[in-house]
C-alpha cells in the first residue's frame, strides 16, 4: 500500500496537468510554477520506488574487474534532475560510484551512449567485462553561463553500451582517475567570425 | 577545400562549410543530401486586441507579424557563425557552434548511430527593440516535396499536410505562416515521394518535446523552439508569454535528431518509429556511492 501511495504522489499531479491550460502553456506563470512544484515532488516520491525496484532487480553478477558485487550495495540511489543543463549533483560530488541503467522498453537497445556531467576530465569506467573506452568533452561556455546554473561540472563523460536487453538493468562502476590522458579535450578545428582578423 | 568532413562507423558522413560553420551535407548510403540548418525569428504581432483580426501573438495564438518582416520568411539570426569548435573522440564527434550571443548549438555524430543530433540553446531572447520574437530552426534541403509534409499524431500515425490547403475548410491565406503551422508531438517528415510506401528519399526530424512546425518552402522542415512575447493576446491568460527566470528571459535547451532514410540510404523509413520510441522511453539512470564501506567485495 505504501508503494502504491508513493506512485500516486506522481500520478495525481500528472492527472492535474492534463488540464488544457497546463498542456498548452496558457496558464498564468504562478499556476505553471505550481504545476512544476507538484510534478517535482511527485518525481522525488517515485524515485524511492525506483530505488527499491533497482535493488530488487539487480542482476546477480559482479563488476569483476573492480571487485564490486552490486547486489550488496547499501548506499541509496540518487538521481539527476538537471541533466538538461548539464548539471548533476551525484556525479559532481562522488569520486567512486555505481551507475545503474534501466531499459524501460520491452525490446533490446543497441549501441546506446551514456553522458554524464563531471567536474574533472580523468575517469575510469568499468563494465562487467572490465575497463571500457571513454571520451571526455568540454561543456560549452554558453551552457556554463545559463542564468541560475550552479554547477561544478565543466566536462561530460561519455561511454557506450553495446546492448541493453529490454526491461533489464546494467551496472557500471566509475572511478575518478586524475592521471587519465585528456588529449581529446582540445578541438581538432576551430573557425568562425571570432577567429578572423576582421572580427578582432 | 572549404569543407570539414566527419564520419562514423555506420557510414554517416556530415560535412560542414568551413567558412560559415553551417551544416552543408549529410551522406547516408549512396545518398548525398545537401542540408543547411540555421536559426531564424519572426517578430510577434503586437496588435491592439480591439478586434479579433488585430490580436497580439501570445500564449493562445501564434501570430508572426509577416507584414513587418519580409513576407512569410523569417529573419536569419546570422549568415555566419560567431565561432565553432570541432571535438573528435572514440565515441562521438561534436561541433560546438555559437550563432549569436543568445543562440548556440552542439551537433553530434555518435560512432554507432544513424542519427545526427542537434542540441540547441536559445535565450534569453532579446526584446529591448520593442518586438517579441518567435524563434525557429529550419533544416533546408533541395528536395522537391511539392508542398507536402507529415507530422505525427501524438506518436501514432503520420498525418499528411499540404501547404496552403486545409482538408475541411477553405484556406484563407490571411496569415500564411500561422495557418500552415501544425502540432509536432514527436516528429516531422518530408519525402520526395508523396506516399511513404514508395520509399522515396526522406528526411525525418525528431524532437524531444512537442513543438509547432511547418514547411513553408519545398524541402524545408521548420520547427518553432522558443517564443518570448511582450503583449497579452487577450484570450484569457492575462499575461504576455514572457517568462523571466533569474531576472532575465527564459533560456531553453533541447534536442532534435535528423534521420536521412528511404531510397538509396539503406535505412527504411519505418526506422523513425523505433527512434521515436527510444526517445520517448529513455533509459533510466541512477547513481549510488561505491565507497568501500557501502559495498562488499565479491
Amino acid at each position: 500500500q505504501s508503494i502504491i501511495d508513493e506512485v500516486w504522489n506522481l500520478s495525481e499531479p500528472v492527472a492535474i496537468v492534463q488540464h488544457h491550460d497546463a498542456i498548452t502553456g496558457t496558464a498564468r506563470q504562478h499556476v505553471t510554477d505550481d504545476y512544476s512544484l507538484r510534478l517535482g515532488k511527485g518525481m522525488e516520491s517515485c524515485e524511492d520506488v525506483i530505488n527499491k525496484a533497482f535493488r530488487k532487480l539487480q542482476p546477480a553478477v559482479s563488476l569483476v574487474s573492480s571487485n564490486v558485487s552490486v547486489p550488496n550495495l547499501t548506499s541509496p540511489y540518487r538521481f539527476c534532475h538537471l541533466l538538461n543543463i548539464s548539471s548533476c549533483a551525484p556525479t559532481e560530488e562522488m569520486k567512486d560510484f555505481i551507475v545503474t541503467i534501466y531499459n524501460p522498453l520491452a525490446r533490446d537497445l543497441h549501441n546506446e551512449y551514456v553522458r554524464m556531467p563531471v567536474p574533472t576530465p580523468g575517469w575510469d569506467v568499468y563494465s562487467q567485462n572490465g575497463l571500457i573506452q571513454t571520451q571526455i568533452v568540454p561543456i560549452p561556455q554558453s551552457v556554463q553561463q545559463i542564468p541560475g546554473r550552479s554547477s561544478t561540472a565543466f566536462y561530460e563523460l561519455i561511454f557506450a553500451i553495446d546492448i541493453l536487453p529490454g526491461l533489464t538493468l546494467t551496472n557500471f562502476r566509475i572511478i575518478q582517475n586524475l592521471s587519465s590522458p585528456t588529449n581529446q579535450l582540445n578541438p581538432v578545428f576551430t573557425g568562425g567570425q571570432a577567429n578572423t582578423s576582421a572580427a578582432s | 577545400d572549404g569543407e570539414y568532413l566527419f564520419k562514423n562507423s555506420k557510414g554517416v558522413i556530415v560535412v560542414l562549410n568551413k567558412t560559415t560553420g553551417f551544416l552543408k551535407t549529410v551522406k547516408q548510403g549512396s545518398l548525398e543530401l545537401p542540408v543547411n540548418q540555421n536559426f531564424y525569428y519572426y517578430l510577434g504581432m503586437a496588435g491592439n486586441n480591439s478586434k479579433f483580426a488585430w490580436r497580439a501573438s501570445g500564449a493562445y495564438v501564434l501570430r508572426p507579424n509577416t507584414t513587418k518582416s519580409a513576407g512569410d520568411l523569417p529573419t536569419p539570426v546570422t549568415d555566419r557563425l560567431l565561432s565553432y569548435s570541432i571535438y573528435e573522440g572514440v565515441h562521438v564527434t561534436e561541433v560546438h557552434q555559437v550563432f549569436t550571443s543568445w543562440i548556440s548549438q552542439v551537433i553530434r555524430l555518435y560512432d554507432k548511430s544513424d542519427l545526427v543530433e542537434f542540441e540547441w540553446l536559445v535565450g534569453p531572447v532579446p526584446v529591448e527593440d520593442g518586438y517579441g520574437k518567435e524563434v525557429v530552426t529550419k533544416y533546408t534541403t533541395p528536395m522537391k516535396t511539392k508542398g507536402v509534409f507529415f507530422t505525427d499524431s501524438n506518436g501514432r500515425h503520420l498525418i499528411r499536410r499540404e501547404r496552403n490547403k486545409r482538408e475541411t475548410y477553405p484556406f484563407s491565406k490571411f496569415e500564411k505562416v500561422a495557418e500552415n503551422y501544425y502540432p509536432v508531438p514527436s516528429r516531422m517528415l518530408i519525402s520526395e515521394k508523396d506516399y511513404l510506401a514508395l520509399n522515396g528519399q526522406t528526411v525525418v526530424v525528431l524532437n524531444d518535446r512537442s513543438q509547432g512546425g511547418t514547411s513553408m518552402r519545398d524541402g524545408e522542415v521548420e520547427l518553432l523552439i522558443h517564443r518570448r512575447l511582450i503583449y497579452d493576446d487577450a484570450f484569457g491568460v492575462g499575461e504576455p508569454l514572457n517568462e523571466k527566470a533569474f531576472g532575465k528571459g527564459l533560456v531553453v535547451r533541447g534536442k532534435h535528431w535528423l534521420l536521412v532514410c528511404g531510397e538509396g540510404t539503406g535505412i527504411p523509413i519505418s526506422r523513425n518509429r523505433e527512434v521515436a520510441q527510444n526517445i520517448f522511453m529513455e533509459k533510466v539512470v541512477a547513481f549510488a556511492d561505491a565507497k568501500v564501506d557501502n559495498i562488499s567485495n565479491s
